[in-house]
C-alpha cells in the first residue's frame, strides 16, 4: 500500500497544481513529502504562488488566497475520490466577485459526480444553484425550511 | 449515490419534524443570521458519527436537543434520519440486507442520556452506522463537510493531518 | 481605582444591553464579573440571547449573531471611551444584508467620536462610506492605491 | 485626533512609495482578494508597536520587507510612517516640542536586522513611540484594529482577557 500512496499523492499533487492554475488564473503550486524515505508516515507540505508573486510562506498569503488554495486542493482530493455528497458552510464569505465566479463554475463540473449543498450569503453563489432551500424563523427561535426549485 | 432526504426533529433550532430533500445536483441553503443553517450542517455531521462536542458548537451533549423559546417549551428527545439513495450493492449494512436502494440512518438522543441507532428502522450500534458509511466514502474525518468559518484549516493544519486526506483518498 | 474600574464596567454594561437589544431588535444581554470579590482580578462572563430564543451558551450562538455580538461589546466599550481611530478588516463577512445595515447605521453615529476606516467586499456596506480607497495590482505582486471620495 | 496619513514604502506588496489619505469620517478600502487591504491593516499594527510576527501573518520580521515579484526584485528595507492630527496639547512626545499639530511617528526595519524609529523625523526609540501614542489612546492591546476573521475573539476569548478592554476604558 505504500506504492498505493504513492500513486495517490502524486495524482492528487497533479490536480492540485492544475486546478490552482485555473483559480488563480496562472501561478504555481506543489504539495510535496516532508519524508521521502517514510512516506506511510511522512507529514504533507503545501507551496503556493499566486500569478506574479514570489515565493514565500502560506502565512502571508490573504484571507481569499487562502480559502482558494484549501478549496483548490479540496477540489484536487475530490478528482481521484469523488465524495458521495459535500456541503461547504459559506466558503465563499472571504472571495471577491472573480474569485466566486470561478469557484462556481469549477464547482458545477465537480457537481458531475459529487452532490454539493453550499451554505451561503452570496447572491452570485445562489444564481449557481440548481435549488434553493431558505431556512427562516418567523416563530422566535424555531427553524423551518420553505424549497425552491429552479433549473 | 447521494444524499436523497434529511429529517431533523428536536435538534437544535429544529423543534419541529423538518423534512429536507436535496436534489442529486447543486442545492443552496440561504436563509437570515441565526435563522438555523449551519444547524442543518451540525445534524448531518452528527448523524454519520461526529462525537466531538466541541465540532458542533456545543458545550454539552444535551446542547443538540431543543432547548425552547419563548413560544414553546423544550423538548427531551433529538432524533436526525438522513436517506442515501442509489447506495451501491454489496456495501455491507450490518446483516442489514441491502434490497431496498434508499438506505436511512437515524441517531436519536434522550435528554436523558440514552441514545439509539437505526438503519432503515432497525435497531443497531453507531459502529453499525459508521462501517457502512465508510464503506460508501462518507466519515467526519474527510472533506464531506466544510464548517463556517474553516475552509482555511487544510491549509493552516499540520503536515500530518494533510496526510490523512490522501490516505482516505487512496 | 476598584471605583474606577466597577464604575467603568458598569457603564459598558448599561451600553452594551442596550446596543445589543438594538443590533438584534430585542433580546438581552449582559456582562457579569465572574469574582464580585476581587473585581480587579476578575474576568468578565457574557451572556447574549437574540430576540425569542432561549438562555443558551455563546457557543451555540450563529457565525453572523456572534460577530453582531462582538461589534456589540466593541461599541459598548468606544461610548465609554472612544478610539481616536479605529480599522476593522470585513468584519462584515458572516452579516447578511439587514445586519448589515443596522451595523453600518450604528456605526455612522460611532463616527462622530470615532475615525472608522473599513476594508470591505460589500457592496452595502461601501455605499455608507464617505470615501473609498480602492487597492490594486496592475502590476503583479506590486499594491498601489487610488482614492475616490464621495459624501 | 484622527490618522491623517499612512506612508507605505518596501512593506509587503507595497513597494513603491505610497501615501494613503484618511478624512475624519467613514473610509472603506476595497479591492480584489490578494491584492494588498489586509497589508495596510498589518502596516498600521506594526507602526503603533506590535511586536508579534505571527498576528501579522509573517514567520520572520523579514517577511515584512517586499520580497520581490515577477517584475521586482527584493528590497532591503520596510517603512511605515503614521501621521496623527488635532493632536491634543500637553501629551509626552519624547522631549520633542509638541508644536505643530501633527504628530508624525516612523518606523524602519532593514533586512540587515536594524531597526530605526522616529517622531516627527527626529531618531527616538520604539518605547518613545508607544508611550507617546498610549498617551493618545492607541495600543495594538485595545480595540484599535480588528483582524481579519478575528472578530468573534472579543466573545470567544478568555474572561480575563475581556477585564483588559474595561481597564483600558477607564
Ligand atoms: N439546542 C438548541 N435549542 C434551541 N435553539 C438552538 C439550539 N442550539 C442552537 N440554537 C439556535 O440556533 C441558532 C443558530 O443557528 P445557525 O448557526 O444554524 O444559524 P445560521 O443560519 O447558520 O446563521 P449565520 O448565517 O449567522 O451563520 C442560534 O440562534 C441558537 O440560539
Ligand atoms: N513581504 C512581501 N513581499 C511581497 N508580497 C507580499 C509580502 N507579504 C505579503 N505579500 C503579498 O500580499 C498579498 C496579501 O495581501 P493582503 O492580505 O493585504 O490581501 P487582501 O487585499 O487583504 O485580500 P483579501 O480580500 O483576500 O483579504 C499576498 O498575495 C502576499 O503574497
Ligand atoms: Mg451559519
Ligand atoms: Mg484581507
Amino acid at each position: 500500500t505504500k506504492q498505493r500512496f504513492l500513486d495517490t499523492f502524486e495524482l492528487v499533487n497533479v490536480n492540485f497544481k492544475e486546478i490552482f492554475a485555473r483559480l488563480f488564473q496562472g501561478g504555481k503550486a506543489n504539495l510535496t513529502l516532508v519524508d521521502k524515505a517514510n512516506p506511510l508516515d511522512s507529514g504533507i507540505e503545501i507551496t503556493a504562488n499566486p500569478l506574479g508573486k514570489s515565493l514565500q510562506s502560506l502565512a502571508l498569503m490573504s484571507g481569499g488566497e487562502k480559502a482558494m488554495t484549501a478549496i483548490a486542493l479540496m477540489f484536487a482530493v475530490f478528482k481521484v475520490r469523488p465524495s458521495p455528497f459535500c456541503l461547504l458552510d459559506e466558503v465563499d464569505a472571504p472571495l471577491d466577485e472573480a474569485n466566486v465566479v470561478r469557484f462556481q463554475e469549477m464547482l458545477k463540473e465537480m457537481a458531475v459526480n459529487t452532490q454539493f449543498i453550499i451554505i451561503t450569503h452570496n447572491q452570485k453563489t445562489m444564481s449557481f444553484a440548481n435549488a434553493l432551500y431558505g431556512i427562516t424563523m418567523e416563530e422566535q427561535g424555531v427553524s423551518k425550511a420553505v424549497s425552491v426549485h429552479f433549473n | 449515490m447521494y444524499l436523497k432526504n434529511l429529517e431533523l426533529e428536536g435538534f437544535k433550532s429544529f423543534v419541529d419534524s423538518t423534512n429536507l430533500e436535496f436534489g442529486n445536483g447543486f442545492t443552496a441553503i440561504v436563509g437570515p443570521n441565526g435563522c438555523g443553517k449551519s444547524n442543518v450542517s451540525d445534524a448531518i455531521r452528527w448523524v454519520i458519527g461526529e462525537q466531538r462536542s466541541k465540532t458542533l458548537r456545543s458545550t454539552r451533549i444535551t446542547d443538540l436537543i431543543f432547548n425552547g423559546s419563548s413560544s414553546r417549551k423544550p423538548v427531551n428527545r433529538a432524533e436526525i434520519s438522513l436517506t442515501l439513495s442509489n447506495v451501491p450493492a454489496g456495501i455491507r449494512i450490518a446483516g442489514i440486507s441491502n434490497t431496498a436502494e434508499d438506505v436511512k440512518v437515524t441517531r436519536c438522543y434522550h435528554r436523558s442520556g440514552e441514545s439509539e441507532f437505526y438503519i432503515n428502522q432497525i435497531p443497531c450500534r453507531l459502529k453499525d452506522i459508521t462501517d457502512f458509511l465508510l464503506d460508501a466514502g462518507i466519515s467526519p474525518k474527510v472533506l464531506t463537510i466544510i464548517e463556517q468559518g474553516h475552509i482555511q484549516d487544510i491549509i493552516t493544519s499540520k503536515p500530518e493531518e494533510r496526510r490523512i486526506l490522501i490516505e482516505e483518498a487512496a
